[in-house]
C-alpha cells in the first residue's frame, strides 16, 4: 500500500508547496509511481505547478517523470452517510484512487488550519514540515520565554499534529515520522541561525520531530513554477546554466533532505 | 475620521504581519494615533508581536510609542439582525471602537480566503499587499504566459480585490489606493527580479495599483518578533549595531514605503 507523505505548517510561506512539488518530482525522476493530491483548493500552487509541467512537456516536446496529480473527486451530498463530513469522503476517495497504483502519495497543505488538513495529518506515514528560519514561523509551533529562548510550551500547529498522533495510536497505526525542515536559510546571520537551531534542538525533544538539514535561500526556487520545473530537470532539458555552483547546491540540499526522509525502499 | 490601512494578500508567507507591524509602528513613533486589528484570529501574528512589544517594555521599563491594538469583540448571535453575519458585525464594531480616537487603522489579513478579509478590502482607504518576488506568489495575482511572461489574465486574490472596489464605488466611497511591494528581494539574482518587474509593470497598468520599492531579504525582520520590536525601536533601546550597514537600509527601505503610501497628512 502506498506509504503518505504530508507536507503541513498552519504558517502561511513557509515553502510547503515548493517542498511539495520539489519531494513529488524527485521520487518520480528516480523510478517511483507518485500520486500528488493538493488540498488548498483555492490557491492549489502545486496542481498549478503539475500542470504547467504538463503543459510545458507537451509544447516542448519533453517526457519528463511526473507525479500524477488528482483533483478531489466531487461528491453528491445525498451520498454521505449519516452525519459524515463531505471533505472527510472526498480525501479518502481520493487517496483510495491513489493507494493501488501509487508507491506514495504526497499531500500539499494549505497554509491555515482546516479540516481537510486536520484529517490529512492523521493519514501521515511521514509528516514533513517546512518552516522559514524566524521566530514568527516558530512561534506557531512552540511560545518561547523572550529573554532565554527557552520553550514555555507547544503552539496550535504542534498541538494539531500531537492530536492527529493520538488518533493513530488510538487506531493502532503506525506512528508518524516526522521531519521539521529549515527553509530559506540565508548564507549569514549565524547568530539568528544558532538561536533558532538552538530552539529547534529543544523542541525536537520536547514533541518528537527529526530536523532535517535545511534549503537555503536559492533564486531557483522561485523561478522555474511558470513551466513546472525543478532543479532535478534542468541537465535533461538542457538549460544553459544548469550546473552553476548554486544549483549543484540546490541538488544536494534536496538530496540531504531525501535521505533524511528515509523513505521505506527509496535508495538514492 | 480614520484613514483605513489594510495589509492584505491570500498567499500564505507574503510578509503581511512583518510589513503591518512596522507601517502601524512607524506611525506609532511619527506621533499618530494607530489602533491595530488582526483578522487572523487562529495565528494572530499581529496580535502576539504586539503583545509581546507591550511584555517587553514592561519587563525593561521602556516605553515604545505602540499601536493600539484590539481583538474583535464577541457577539451574541442573538444580537444580530436578520440574515447578518457575525463575522461582518465584529469587524464593524472593532472599526467604530477605534475610528474617533485614532488617525490610523491599520488591519492584517490572513493568508487564506475568509469573510473577514474580503468585508476588510472593502473598507480599505489604502491597501497594501506585499508580496515575494517569485512567479509562485505572483499567480495569486495574475496568470503569466510561461513563455513571455505577458499577463493572460488577473487571478483569484486581483479579482477579489476589484470586486472590493466595485463595493465602494456602488457606495460612492473613495476608491481604494493599491500599493504593492516586493518583499525579501534578494541582493543578486537581477534574471528573475527582472522578468517579476516587468510583469509587475504590465499588470499594474493593467489593474490599477501601484508599486513600492521594495524590502530585501534581512534577517532584521525574523529575530526581534519574541520581544516585539522593530528596526526602528533599535537606537532608543540602546542595542548594539542598531546602526549597521543592513539596518540603516532596512531603514531606508521602510520610509520609502511609507514615502510612497502618501498616507494623509503624514509628513516624515
Ligand atoms: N528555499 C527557497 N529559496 C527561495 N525562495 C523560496 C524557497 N522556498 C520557497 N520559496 C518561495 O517562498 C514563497 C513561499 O513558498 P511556498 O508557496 O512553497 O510556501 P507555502 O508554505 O506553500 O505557502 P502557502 O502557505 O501559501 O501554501 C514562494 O514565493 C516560493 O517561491
Ligand atoms: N524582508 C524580509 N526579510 C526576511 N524575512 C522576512 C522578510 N519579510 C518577512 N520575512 C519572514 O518571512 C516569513 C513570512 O512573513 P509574515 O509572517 O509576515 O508573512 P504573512 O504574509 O503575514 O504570512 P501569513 O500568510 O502566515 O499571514 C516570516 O518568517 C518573516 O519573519
Ligand atoms: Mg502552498
Ligand atoms: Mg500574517
Amino acid at each position: 500500500v502506498a506509504h503518505i507523505i504530508i507536507v503541513g505548517n498552519e504558517k502561511g510561506g513557509a515553502g510547503k508547496s515548493t517542498v511539495s512539488m520539489h519531494v513529488a518530482t524527485a521520487l518520480s525522476r528516480s523510478g517511483y509511481r507518485v500520486g500528488a493530491l493538493d488540498l488548498d483548493l483555492r490557491q492549489k500552487t502545486m496542481g498549478r505547478y503539475l500542470e504547467n509541467r504538463l503543459a510545458f512537456c507537451l509544447r516542448e516536446g519533453f517526457d519528463l517523470p511526473t507525479p500524477e496529480y488528482r483533483e478531489l473527486p466531487d461528491i453528491d451530498p445525498k451520498d454521505l452517510a449519516e452525519g459524515e463530513n463531505i471533505y472527510d469522503r472526498r480525501l479518502s476517495m481520493a487517496v483510495s484512487s491513489l493507494e493501488e497504483s501509487c508507491d506514495f502519495i504526497l499531500i500539499d497543505c494549505p497554509g491555515s488550519h482546516t479540516r481537510l488538513s486536520q484529517v490529512a495529518h492523521s493519514l501521515a506515514d511521514t509528516l514533513i514540515t517546512p518552516m522559514n528560519d524566524s521566530f514568527i514561523d516558530f512561534d506557531l509551533l512552540a511560545r518561547v520565554d523572550p529573554e532565554t529562548n527557552k520553550i514555555l510550551g507547544p503552539s496550535v500547529y504542534a498541538e494539531m499534529v500531537w492530536s492527529a498522533r493520538q488518533l493513530r495510536a488510538t487506531a493502532g497505526l503506525k506512528p508518524i515520522d516526522w521531519v521539521v525542515l529549515r527553509n530559506r536559510l540565508g548564507a549569514q546571520n549565524m547568530h539568528n541561525k544558532k538561536k533558532i537551531g538552538d530552539a529547534m534542538e529543544d523542541l525536537s525533544k520536547r514533541i518528537g520531530f527529526r530536523v532535517s538539514p535545511g534549503f537555503s535561500e536559492r533564486v531557483i526556487f522561485r523561478e522555474l513554477f511558470p513551466r513546472g520545473l525543478t532543479l532535478l530537470d534542468l541537465k535533461e532539458i538542457g538549460v544553459k546554466n544548469a550546473l552553476n555552483i548554486s544549483n549543484v547546491a540546490a541538488r544536494q540540499e534536496l538530496r540531504d533532505l531525501m535521505k533524511t526522509l528515509d523513505l521505506p525502499g527509496v535508495e538514492l
